[in-house]
């Protein structure tokens, strides 16, 4: 799910 | 994990990735991996003496015998520097990456194939529970048991010991009869769980605390218990844990994904 998400641009990142 | 561990987490990943994502992965491959993740992604425990600011990355400190995680508190190195920890890594790996795949014109110069190698490690050794164990026992390393007759740590026992005993008892010694299983329990009993482990909240890219949490409750409910210093695991401990292993191989692959 993480690299499917990074290489479409939709999603924010979890902050630290 | 070890390298059999890791290679099953992105043997997972690779089943499941888009379109988009293989072709992104393939760029970012050097030509030696032939287009397969899985052959590098024990990579950073191959250079963490070479690369030796990487090392603390591999693994967060729970405070002795609490069965939880907190970033703030737990995600540090010995040094007390903070983010220097297995979740902050994944945080900002996936941050790396996602700013030069949302921004082609971003101005960071960031290693990607490193980003990418040390996320699909990262992200594997998140899920298996003694790599968010507690500080004082260096996450089981120092724990000293027997594996049947073998002499051992309880940290070796879960990255490596588990997984090649179930390797000759279940599989053949064949690690890719072991994914094949793995796969058909990801289809069958657990498909119901997948778009739940796949979710993050708030629409998160990765959630590494929350992957860390349930890492620190099992090392607590089953790594730990039962495996006090100096004790021989055998067929009861064995049995009761590979299912909990194959889970955390499942998650870490979906997830990953």
């Amino acid at each position: 799910a993480i690299l499917n998400r990074i290489f479409t641009s939709k999603t924010g990142i979890a902050q630290a | 994990w070890g390298k059999e561990g890791h290679y099953v987490v992105c043997k997972i990943t690779q089943e499941y990735l888009s379109e988009d994502a293989l072709f992104a992965v393939k760029q970012l491959l050097p030509d030696s991996a032939h287009g397969d993740l899985a052959a590098l992604c024990s990579w950073p425990d191959e250079i963490r003496f070479h690369y030796h600011w990487s090392s603390a990355l591999h693994y967060a400190d729970t405070p002795d015998f609490l069965c939880n995680y907190q970033y703030c508190r737990d995600c540090h190195d010995s040094y007390g520097r903070k983010h220097r920890c297995l979740t902050g890594a994944i945080h900002n790996y996936t941050m790396q990456l996602k700013l030069a795949y949302a921004d082609a014109s971003s101005k960071f110069n960031y290693n990607l194939t490193e980003a990418l190698l040390f996320l699909s490690h990262f992200v594997g050794d998140v899920h298996q529970p003694l790599h968010v164990g507690f500080t004082g026992d260096l996450g089981g390393n120092s724990i000293t048991v027997r594996w049947y007759r073998r002499k051992t740590n309880l940290h070796h026992v879960w990255d490596n010991m588990i997984i090649e005993s179930a390797l000759k008892m279940f599989y053949g010694s064949d690690l890719s009869t072991m994914i094949q299983a793995i796969q058909q329990n990801i289809t069958d009993i657990w498909s119901n769980d997948v778009s739940i482990w796949e979710h993050c909240a708030h629409n998160y890219t990765a959630c590494p605390d929350w992957y860390a949490s349930e890492s620190v409750s099992l090392a607590c409910k089953f790594a730990y218990r039962n495996a006090t210093p100096g004790s021989t695991l055998k067929d009861e401990y064995f049995l009761s844990r590979l299912p909990i292993v194959e889970k955390r191989l499942a998650q870490g692959g979906v997830r990953l994904t």
